[in-house]
């Protein structure tokens, strides 16, 4: 099983690549993104061969070829429609954000239980009320659910989800959520980012 | 240098241990709490014994001390005092989170350039204009600022901030910032946690 830490340095990878490739650079070597992504150049290769062989010794890697090889690694070589539950002020942000597009992420549904924000738009999509999450896997593939729910709604908004057919959750609410392992969970803690500040922060003294 | 990747499961480590401790669990194995973090025991103990020795071999960890450990580590067993710049959808998704409270990051001021939003409050603060950027590490303390502004204001943002002394830096804008090696920076991108469920459902295939 690859682990968590490999998965977060391919993402991280990806974002060096792109970067890389927006300024114009067309090849990169292991050694310079590493540095980039913040890991050793070993650490890099290693993660690399897991999933094939690339680039050439010595000549270092195509960085277009690269971030093609990794989106097909990480699944963003295709899209994934997906459904976000809760569109308070985080729901507003999440459904605005340019980046999910880009790593094909398509909101196709947001849902909500506020009549008052029932029948209202947010990024082109009308918000819907929390029922029509049984309908989504059929009607336009939804395979994932975003929860920008209050923690006291995540456990039960989750339950549905998953009897509706969903297969992945990504999880804002501050609340530890049961689900079968089958299911793909990822929960996210902002105060995260902020730790790898305090840290730098606090190392320096 | 601490590898991005170690910081990363430190932060994991802490977030398990924070969860066995709520559910009344006074210890743990390395193995235990390696699992629950998404990997290896190996890399667990390797992790630790770059900051000292804890736990006692074969009895486990004591999960308070480690925690507390971990969050001396992290430099979040003190306050820190932080600026957002920003109060859209994603800014008052921010400033009303709890779980920042929960590890020592204190929201002292809240600052924007829309004259309709300055004078109205939020989560208790005023919003004031871009200008108070500037007074905060001196009154308040201030020692990092939060991007929530659109990309075609963050780097200037980050060019006041850093001027006005702020030492880090949490960037939420789509742009790769530029900023002085000694600025300790984090640029939040939220599609790399779509991109841990993407994988996980493309590997099933
Ligand atoms: N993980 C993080 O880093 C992070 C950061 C910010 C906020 N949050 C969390 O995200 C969640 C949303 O935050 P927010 O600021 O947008 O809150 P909010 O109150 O502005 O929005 C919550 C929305 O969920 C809707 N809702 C409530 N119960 C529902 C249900 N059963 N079904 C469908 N919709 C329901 C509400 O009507 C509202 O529109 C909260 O749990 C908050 O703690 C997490
Ligand atoms: N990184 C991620 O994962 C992620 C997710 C969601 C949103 N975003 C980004 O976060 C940013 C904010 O998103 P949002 O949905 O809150 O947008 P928004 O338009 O709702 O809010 C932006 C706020 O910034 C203020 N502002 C603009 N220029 C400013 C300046 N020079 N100084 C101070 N304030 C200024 C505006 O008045 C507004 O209140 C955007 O750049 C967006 O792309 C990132």
């Amino acid at each position: 099983k690859i682990s968590y830490s490999t998965v977060r340095r391919l993402t991280l990878y990806l974002r060096e690549l792109e970067g890389l490739l927006e300024e114009g650079q067309k090849t990169v070597s292991s050694r310079e993104l590493a540095a980039a992504a913040g890991v050793k150049a070993t650490q890099l290769r290693k993660d690399l061969s897991f999933f094939g062989s690339f680039g050439v010794r010595g000549r270092g890697y195509d960085a277009e070829d690269l971030a093609d090889n990794i989106r097909r690694i990480l699944g963003v070589n295709k899209e994934w429609p997906t459904v976000l539950v809760g569109a308070g002020s985080l729901g507003h942000a999440l459904a605005g954000y340019k980046g999910f597009a880009l790593h094909n992420i398509r909101f196709v549904g947001v849902l909500d239980s506020d009549p008052a924000k029932i029948g209202t738009t947010l990024a082109g999509l009308t918000i819907e009320p929390l029922e029509r999450i049984w309908d989504y896997p059929k009607e336009k593939g939804g395979k994932i659910v975003v929860l920008a729910v209050p923690a006291s709604a995540a456990q039960d908004v989750a339950d549905m989800a998953i009897r509706a057919g969903y297969d992945g959750i990504i999880n804002f609410a501050p609340v530890r959520l049961r689900v079968p392992p089958v299911v793909a969970l990822y929960s996210v803690d902002l105060s995260m980012a902020f730790e790898h500040v305090t840290f730098e922060l606090s190392t320096e003294n």
